[in-house]
């Protein structure tokens, strides 16, 4: 099982 | 004063259909060194950035660095009805509130001008961090194309593995499954046919197909795309424009739960 991840942590983004 | 001109339309409608289905609206950050643009989507999942360096342009002049908020399919749809052959000329007053677009035939025998409503578009600039990455593959970008659409019948993800000894694309789904391997090409005559990967570490990233499907219908912007992988960091898709610039697609991958 997978989950999609997202650009967040990569950018900074909170 | 902004004022852009390019010698051929066919380069900006290439660029417009490569991001328009993946962006609704952005900023055009526009600044003596060119024009780019960045676009997220809505789940920040996905990210376009596009660079058309101002040496690209046959006549390039931006006096000072303004945004233009735009609607990617409006402007996609203007820049279709010009000739491919035609040159295109963006403008914008500093303050103005249109970007115009101006299409000159070859012959100069017909010239049509059209404005485009600017809008507000909430996006900032990010600094997009330099990655390290374990894997680059370039290869033919109409295989890359081919390799996403071929997979999307079956499965939702794509697990991208890549050694040394070559590249797996492979997926999974309620019907079945599906994997196909590409080598190093041997020997080449045509550069731009070549598969070339170059491994620091192995790796193997899970990401979504309809994102990678979404991608790789860049093609037209060059016969060969680069992916980038890393551990940690998103898939990075290249699509360079010779002196033009490049898009660029990043995409986070699935993480194991």
């Amino acid at each position: 099982k997978t989950k999609q991840g997202n650009l967040n942590s990569f950018f900074g983004i909170k | 004063m902004f004022e852009a001109r390019v010698a051929q339309a066919e380069i900006l409608k290439k660029i417009l259909d490569s991001v328009r289905e993946l962006v609704e609206q952005g900023n055009l950050d526009c600044s003596g060194t060119g024009i780019s643009l960045q676009a997220m989507d809505s789940s920040h999942v996905s990210l376009v950035a596009l660079l058309l360096k101002s040496e690209g342009f046959e006549r390039y002049r931006c006096d000072r660095s303004i945004n233009l908020g735009i609607n990617m399919q409006s402007l996609g749809k203007i820049v279709k009805t010009a000739g491919n052959h035609d040159a295109i000329t963006l403008s914008s007053e500093d303050k103005g509130d249109v970007l115009g677009l101006m299409f000159e035939s070859t012959e100069q025998d017909k010239v049509s001008n059209y404005e485009i409503k600017l809008m507000d578009v909430d996006a900032e600039q990010l600094a997009i961090p330099v990655a390290e990455y374990s894997v680059c593959v370039r290869m033919p970008s109409a295989e890359f194309a081919r390799i996403t659409r071929d997979l999307s019948t079956i499965g939702d993800s794509v697990l991208i593995s890549c050694t040394k000894d070559g590249v797996q694309f492979s997926t999974t789904g309620d019907t079945g499954s599906g994997s196909i391997v590409l080598r190093q090409s041997s020997s080449v005559d045509d550069e731009k046919k070549a598969v070339v990967i170059e491994v620091q570490e192995p790796i193997s990233l899970s990401f979504a197909t309809k994102f990678l499907v979404q991608f790789s219908k860049s093609a037209a912007l060059n016969e060969s795309v680069t992916l980038n992988l890393g551990d940690g960091v998103p898939l990075m898709v290249e699509y360079p424009m010779k002196e033009m610039g490049y898009v660029r697609f990043y995409l986070a991958p699935k993480l194991s739960n």
